[in-house]
C-alpha cells in the first residue's frame, strides 16, 4: 500500500483534489494542501458519486441558488462561441481563457434619478461576492455586464458616461459603506438590438482580486443620453428603465493541473508520462549526449 | 508455434491474413470503445448547464504479447508479460489503458448561484496503449 500510495498518488492526488468536506468526508488522508481552497465545478459530485456505494440513485447535488435567465442566457452564449457541440474547445489564438466566471450582484442599494442637463442617472450600489475564484486561477479580464431589460429604441446611437467607485467597508455587514477609490470611464455604445453593454473593468478590479479580496463593493453611475450629444436631445426612452444591476464577468486562467492549457496543446500533445510528472521537469535536451555538459550548465544557470 | 498448427484445420484456410491473425493478436485486442452519456442520466442537469451529452470513450481489450511499437508501448511492458507468463501470474498481464485525451468545456452553476464556464484537461480519451 505504502508503495502504491507513493507511485500514485501525485498522479491521482490532483484528480483527487476535492472541496474540503468531501475529500474528508471520503478518507482523511486527502486533505487539501494548503492554499488550494475549494474544489473545481466538477470534482466535489464526482466524488460524492463514486464514494456512494451500489446503485442509489445518484444523490443530486445540494440545491443550488438559481442564477439570473438573463446571464444564463449570455453564458449559454458564450460556451456556443468558446467550444463544439460535443464539448470540445475551439482551438482560436484570442481565446486565452480556460475559466469564465460571471457573478451577479448578492445586494444592491439602487438610486435613481433624473439630471435634466446630464440625462438619466443610473445609479448603484453593488456588492459581488468572489468566493469561488480559487488560488489557481489568474485574472485575465473583467467585464461589468449591462444588459437592457426591454428592447431599447434603435433610433440612434447612445452616449453612455460610467463613473464606477469602490467601497471600503468601516465595519463588517455595512450594506452601502463609503467611497474608497474611483473611476470615470466613458464609452460610446452603439445601442442597435444590442442586448449587451460590456464594460471592461480589468485595470480598475485587477489590485483587489490580486491581493484575494472576496468581497467587493462598488458604486455605478450610468448616465446615457441618446442622440448626438450636441444637440442634446432628450431620452426618448428613459434607459435607465431598460438597465438592470449589471453582472461582473471574470475571464480566468486557471493554473491547475485539472485545467485544460492551449499551450499544451499547440506546443505538443499530452501523452500519458512513463512516470508521474513532477512539476516542471526540466525537458530532455534535444542535444542528446553531446551536449550534455553545456546543457546541464545552461540548465543550472536557467534553475539559478 | 508447432502446437498451434496441430489444432490448425486441415484444409488451408481461404483468408491466410486473417488465418496467422488469431495467432499474432488476441480476438478482442485493445482498443478504444465508444460510449455516450447524458448528464440527465446521472440527475446533474440541474447544475451541468452544457454539454448536454458527452463522450468519455474508454480503453479495453487484451494486450498481445509482444506489444512493441503498435501501442507505443515502453520495453517494460514485455517485460511483465513475459514474468507474467515465465515466473509470477500473480504479476498480471499488461493493462489496456489511454493513453490521449482531449479537453472537454463544461458550463456548471455554483452553489451560490454564479455561473462558470471551465475547459477541463484530460476529459475524453482518443488514444490507447498497454502498460
Amino acid at each position: 500500500p505504502h508503495s502504491r500510495g507513493r507511485v500514485v498518488s501525485d498522479k491521482t492526488s490532483g484528480f483527487l483534489v476535492a472541496s474540503k468536506d468531501t475529500a474528508s468526508e471520503l478518507n482523511p488522508l486527502l486533505q487539501l494542501p494548503k492554499g488550494v481552497r475549494r474544489g473545481y465545478a466538477l470534482l466535489p459530485p464526482l466524488l460524492k458519486v463514486l464514494s456512494e456505494r451500489g446503485h442509489q440513485s445518484w444523490a443530486s447535488e445540494a440545491p443550488r441558488l438559481q442564477p439570473d435567465s438573463r446571464a444564463l442566457r449570455y453564458m449559454k452564449r458564450l460556451y456556443k462561441m468558446s467550444a463544439t457541440k460535443e464539448g470540445i474547445p475551439k482551438t482560436n489564438k484570442s481565446h486565452l481563457y480556460n475559466t469564465v466566471r460571471l457573478f451577479t450582484p448578492c445586494s444592491e442599494c439602487q438610486h435613481r434619478h433624473r439630471d435634466l442637463r446630464k440625462g438619466d442617472v443610473h445609479s448603484v450600489d453593488l456588492l459581488f461576492n468572489l468566493d469561488r475564484v480559487t488560488a489557481l486561477e489568474h485574472l485575465l479580464k473583467s467585464v461589468l455586464l449591462y444588459s437592457f431589460d426591454t428592447p431599447v429604441p434603435i433610433s440612434s446611437s447612445t452616449t453612455c458616461t460610467c463613473r464606477l467607485s469602490v467601497k471600503e467597508q468601516d465595519f463588517p455587514g455595512q450594506v452601502c459603506p463609503s467611497i474608497s477609490h474611483s473611476l470615470a470611464l466613458s464609452l460610446r455604445v452603439e445601442v442597435r438590438k444590442r442586448k449587451w453593454v460590456e464594460i471592461d473593468v480589468t485595470s480598475f478590479l485587477q489590485p483587489l482580486i490580486a491581493t484575494n479580496r472576496r468581497n467587493i463593493h462598488m458604486a455605478v453611475n450610468f448616465t446615457c443620453l441618446m442622440g448626438d450629444p450636441q444637440h442634446n436631445t432628450q431620452l426618448e426612452t428613459p434607459i435607465d428603465a431598460a438597465l438592470v444591476p449589471p453582472s461582473l464577468l471574470l475571464y480566468l486562467n486557471d493554473t491547475s493541473e485539472q485545467a485544460y492549457h492551449r499551450w499544451n496543446s499547440l506546443g505538443h500533445r499530452r501523452k500519458i508520462p512513463a512516470r508521474p510528472r513532477q512539476g516542471n521537469s526540466p525537458r530532455v535536451d534535444p542535444m542528446g549526449d553531446k551536449g550534455k555538459e553545456n546543457s546541464q550548465g545552461k540548465r543550472a544557470s536557467r534553475r539559478r | 508455434r508447432d502446437e498451434n498448427l496441430k489444432e490448425a484445420p486441415a484444409t488451408p484456410p481461404s483468408n491466410l491474413s486473417e488465418y496467422f491473425k488469431q495467432f499474432l493478436f488476441p480476438q478482442n485486442e485493445c482498443e478504444l470503445h465508444n460510449f455516450r452519456l447524458s448528464f440527465s442520466q446521472l440527475k446533474w442537469d440541474k447544475w451541468i448547464i452544457a454539454p448536454h451529452r458527452y463522450s468519455p470513450q474508454y480503453c479495453k481489450g487484451d494486450c498481445p504479447r509482444a506489444v512493441g511499437h503498435r501501442y507505443g508501448s515502453p520495453v517494460h511492458t514485455m517485460v511483465q508479460n513475459i514474468i507474467y507468463e515465465k515466473l509470477d501470474p500473480s504479476v498480471g498481464k499488461p493493462s489496456c489503458v489511454p493513453a490521449e485525451y482531449s479537453p472537454l468545456s463544461v458550463l456548471t452553476i455554483e452553489p451560490d448561484g454564479s455561473i462558470v464556464y471551465k475547459e477541463y484537461e484530460d476529459m475524453i480519451a482518443t488514444k490507447c496503449t498497454c502498460r
